[in-house]
C-alpha cells in the first residue's frame, strides 16, 4: 500500500545544506531535519508550480539510479507530496552513500511550497519514523562505516547567514562552552526528551510536573500546547495580530526576564532576545507558537532553532542520548 | 572522521509569506501541527 506520513508545516524551516544525488551528481539544497527521517527531493516529472522554483532530479541523467516502483504519499500540514521511492548515490562533504533510498516527488505539497527556499528534506530522526522498508541516511552512514562515532551535532549561529554547521561522526568542541550535559532520549522516534519545567523568575509557567519535548532543527520556533502558550503570550504581553502571529513591543526585549527550560535538573535559560524576534519595519514577534492536533493533545513541546541557536546539541544514536551545552 | 557540513540560514517561508501578505491565508488553512501517523491507504492518483 501507499504509506501516508503526515509531516509538519514547512513554515519555519530555515537552515539549508547542499547535497548531491546521482552519477554524475545533481545538486540540491535540503533542510537537515531532526524532525523527520526521510530524504526527498523534487523530480523532473513534478507537475506542481512549486517545482518550477526548485532544483529537480532527472533520473535519466544518472547511471547509478534505481527505481523501486513503490509509490509514496507524504502528507504535510501544508499539503501533500506524491511521488515514488528510488535509490541512488548521495554525497555530501566527501561522504558517499551508495544505493540510498530517497523519495522523488511528482507533486509538491501545497502551493505554498513556491515560497520555500529549499529543494527537499534530509531527515535525521530515528528509523522508526522513516518510510517502512527504507534505511535513513544516517543509519547507512553508520552501517557502512563512513563515520567513526554514531552521532551528529548541530551548531546554529545566532546572527550571520553563514557559520552554522551540522557535523557527523564526532563533535568539534570549539562550538560550545563548558561540558555537554547528557539527557536520555525518552522515545526513539523523534529526538524526544523529558523536560522538568518551564519557568520565569523562579515561578513555573508551563510543563509543571514535567512534560515531553522534541529537539527539532526543522522547526524555528518554540511550539507548545495551545492553552499553555496562550498563557505565556499573556505573561510577556504579546498580542495576536490579524495575521495570527503574536506581536510584542520591541522595547520589552531589554526588560523581560529569561524563560528557563529545566531539563534533567539543568537550567537552560532562553533570554527575551531569543524568544522575541525582530521582523521588518521595527515590529517584533513572539517566538512561541501553538501546536495543534496530533502530538499536541498531550503536554508536549517542540524546541526549534530558537533553542538550538543558544545550545549546541549532540544527537547520539549510539547511546540514545542528547548532549546540550551553551553555544559559543 | 568528523565530517562538517556548512549550513546557510535562509529566509523562512513564514517571512516570505508575510512579505507577500499571504501568511494569514496560510495560517488559517494550515494550523501548525506535527503529528506523524502512518496510515496505510491507497492514493487514487497513485
Amino acid at each position: 500500500g501507499v504509506y501516508y506520513e503526515s509531516m509538519r508545516n514547512y513554515l519555519d524551516l530555515a537552515y539549508v545544506g547542499t547535497i548531491r544525488i546521482g552519477t554524475p551528481p545533481q545538486e540540491f539544497k535540503v533542510i537537515f531535519d531532526t524532525g523527520s527521517s526521510d530524504l526527498w527531493v523534487p523530480s523532473i516529472y513534478c507537475s506542481s508550480p512549486a517545482c518550477a522554483n526548485h532544483n529537480v532530479f532527472n533520473p535519466l541523467l544518472s547511471t547509478t539510479f534505481r527505481v523501486s516502483g513503490r509509490p509514496i504519499h507524504l502528507q504535510y500540514g501544508s499539503g501533500t507530496m506524491s511521488g515514488f521511492l528510488a535509490y541512488d548515490t548521495v554525497q555530501f562533504e566527501g561522504l558517499v552513500d551508495e544505493s540510498q533510498a530517497f523519495g522523488l516527488s511528482l507533486r509538491e505539497p501545497g502551493k505554498f511550497m513556491e515560497y520555500a527556499v529549499f529543494d527537499g528534506i534530509l531527515g535525521l530522526a530515528y528509523p522508526s519514523l522513516s518510510l517502512q522498508g527504507t534505511i535513513p541516511i544516517f543509519d547507512n552512514l553508520w552501517k557502512k562505516g563512513l563515520i567513526s562515532q554514531e552521532l551528529f551535532a548541530f551548531y546554529l549561529s545566532k546572527k550571520e547567514e553563514e557559520g552554522s554547521v551540522v557535523m557527523f561522526g564526532g563533535v568539534d568542541h570549539s562550538y560550545y562552552r563548558g561540558d555537554l550535559n547528557w539527557v536520555p532520549v525518552s522515545k526513539p522516534f523523534y529526538w524526544q526528551l523529558s523536560m522538568d519545567s518551564i519557568s520565569m523568575n523562579g515561578a513555573v509557567i508551563a510543563c509543571s510536573g514535567g512534560c515531553e519535548a522534541i529537539i527539532d532543527t526543522g522547526t524555528s520556533l518554540l511550539i507548545g500546547p495551545s492553552s499553555v502558550v496562550l498563557n505565556i503570550q499573556k505573561i510577556i504581553n504579546a498580542k495576536q495580530s490579524y495575521s495570527g502571529e503574536y506581536m510584542i513591543d520591541c522595547n520589552t526585549i531589554n526588560t523581560l526576564p529569561d524563560i528557563v527550560f529545566t531539563i534533567n535538573g539543568i537550567n537552560y535559560p532562553v533570554p527575551a532576545s531569543a524568544y522575541i524576534r525582530e521582523g521588518q519595519e521595527g515590529t517584533c514577534y513572539s517566538n512561541f507558537d501553538e501546536g495543534r492536533g496530533g502530538l499536541f493533545v498531550s503536554d508536549s513541546w517542540i524546541l526549534g532553532d530558537v533553542f538550538l541557536r543558544l545550545y549546541f546539541t549532540v544527537f547520539d544514536r549510539g547511546n540514545d542520548t542528547i548532549g546540550l551545552a551553551p553555544a559559543v | 572522521c568528523l565530517v562538517t557540513i556548512p549550513l546557510t540560514r535562509i529566509k523562512s517561508m513564514r517571512e516570505n509569506l508575510r512579505e507577500k501578505d499571504k501568511l494569514k491565508d496560510y495560517l488559517e488553512k494550515h494550523p501548525y501541527n506535527l503529528a506523524y501517523k502512518f496510515v496505510e491507504s491507497v492514493d487514487p492518483d497513485t
